[in-house]
């Protein structure tokens, strides 16, 4: 930590600005090799690792932005963060529906929903 | 209806499970659902077999053309539903686990467990929906999945999000609010329980605000009922 008092005077002098260096939080190098240790994720190639990170540093910008747009949940590193989101939704996702209800489909009847 | 509602307190709600690499979540927010429901009927907790979803279950949506469920490569609860009505219900998950993989149909009728008597679909209206949680048991419902990727707690609650729904999940409970500092208010919001693990999102689980139909979480909701059956 550094204190800035440049622009201290007499009266703000107890008013201390906390600098936390983040050369190390925020290099993805560091993050990627976090996210390797803790998911247990191994590549087969050098290739496929350089590529792997490219794809974890994209996704880090993306958490960065989901948090922007979200921001009453905490988005980041998660063990999908090496996967593209094309990959993500072939992997992971398997709704096949376009926004319809089948329109033979049992409606359930509508419940009281006072007291 | 209550304020707080949540049937993992009440013991109809099973571990959450592990998809892994198969586009299946469609028949975990099925079986989740029919566990609740079992459990509501039965009073016993079982843990049903997603994998005979994934081997058996091939019927299709007769208003869409390819809309047919597909193990690894997706599929629909209302479906997989008419599936097990048709079929005549679900096998234990340890009789028939899980692979993650698509694989030859090994279902025995003899080793049922739960079976489905009834399911519809829920009215896009969210107390409608809680309502129908509360009196039936957990929901199946589809919804976008875009945050959950970079997902890690919180309650969701984004300025946009598509209502496109590309991920089936399963409808467990709701908060009345939980505060959301950036916004100076509490928001209320459903609890969603996912099928990536628990090493994913809040031990396994989704926040999402209770509001317009957030990434289009109201727009299909289903609910089934288990049928007791009489030896």
């Amino acid at each position: 930590t550094t204190v800035i008092s440049d622009q201290a005077t007499d009266s703000d002098d107890l008013l201390i600005r906390q600098v936390v260096d983040d050369d190390h939080s925020l290099n993805a190098e560091h993050h990627f090799t976090k996210f390797k240790t803790t998911f247990g994720k191994t590549y087969a190639t050098e290739e496929e690792h350089n590529y792997r990170f490219a794809v974890f540093k994209s996704n880090l910008r993306r958490a960065k932005k989901h948090a922007k747009l979200d921001p009453s949940a905490v988005h980041g590193v998660t063990k999908f963060s090496d996967l593209t989101p094309r990959e993500f939704r072939r992997q992971f996702l398997g709704l096949k529906r376009r926004l319809r209800l089948p329109a033979d489909a049992h409606k359930a009847p509508i419940l009281p929903t006072n007291n | 209806l209550p304020e707080d509602f949540d049937w993992r307190d009440k013991g109809a709600v099973t571990g959450v499970k592990d998809q892994g690499s198969c586009g299946s979540c469609w028949s975990f927010s099925a079986t989740g659902a029919l566990e609740g429901a079992h459990f509501l009927a039965t009073g016993n907790l079982e843990s049903l077999s997603e994998q005979q979803l994934v081997d058996c279950d091939n019927v299709c949506d007769p208003e869409e053309q390819g809309a047919c469920d597909a193990g690894c490569n997706g599929g629909l609860m209302n479906n997989a539903f008419q599936y097990i009505l048709q079929s005549g219900g679900v096998q234990r998950e340890k009789d028939y686990p899980y692979t993650g993989r698509d694989g030859k149909c090994h279902f025995d009728k003899s080793k049922i467990v739960a079976s489905v008597s009834n399911f519809s679909v829920v009215s896009l209206d969210e107390d409608q929906i809680a309502a129908n949680l509360v009196h039936n048991g957990p929901l199946a419902v589809a919804i976008n999945a875009v945050y959950m990727q970079t997902y890690i707690g919180g309650v969701s609650c984004p300025y946009i999000c598509g209502k496109h729904q590309d991920h089936g999940v399963l409808l467990v409970g709701y908060g009345a609010g939980e505060y959301a500092p950036i916004r100076l208010k509490k928001k209320p919001f459903w609890i969603i329980k996912n099928s990536w693990g628990e090493n994913w999102g809040e031990n396994g689980y989704y926040k999402i605000c209770r509001v317009r139909n957030i990434c289009g979480v109201d727009s299909m909701v289903s609910t089934v009922a288990a049928a007791i059956s009489t030896p």
